[in-house]
């Protein structure tokens, strides 16, 4: 039982802002720098983040740091980069083919 | 394939140091 946040996880729907409900619902995503130290579990809302999307990919092969880019256009490679170490480091992840393909250790 | 598998067992390892 895993809280299902994952904004655009279906793909690459684009949120239609509803004349009504944008603000309460869109609010809490706004400023991603001040969120990013909140903590979850012990992870911060970024590794969260990064720790589900790699969970939520089930190929053999893993997530791969390109896909990871991809869907996570707002964070910089640099700092991708670091959670993933982090993550790796955690043995929350571990890489597969490469050391570019990632997947999860606990999505049995 | 083998090298999957063996960095599975090694994150699995770690995971484990890190919740004990």
């Amino acid at each position: 039982s895993k809280p299902q946040n994952t904004m655009g996880g279906g793909g690459g729907m684009s949120v239609m802002p509803t004349s009504h409900t944008s603000m309460s619902s869109m609010g809490s995503t706004g400023s991603y720098s001040a969120a990013s130290m909140m903590l979850v579990n012990g992870l911060s809302a970024n590794q969260n983040q990064v720790l589900s999307l790699i969970k939520s990919c089930h190929e053999p092969q893993g997530i791969s740091m390109q896909d990871l880019k991809q869907k996570l256009s707002g964070m910089s490679v640099t700092v991708i980069r670091q959670i993933v170490d982090f993550l790796s480091n955690e043995g929350h992840i571990f890489s597969t083919i490469d050391e570019d393909h990632f997947r999860s250790t606990d999505n049995e | 394939l083998e090298r999957i598998s063996k960095n599975k067992k090694a994150a699995l390892e770690r995971l484990a140091a890190n919740q004990a």
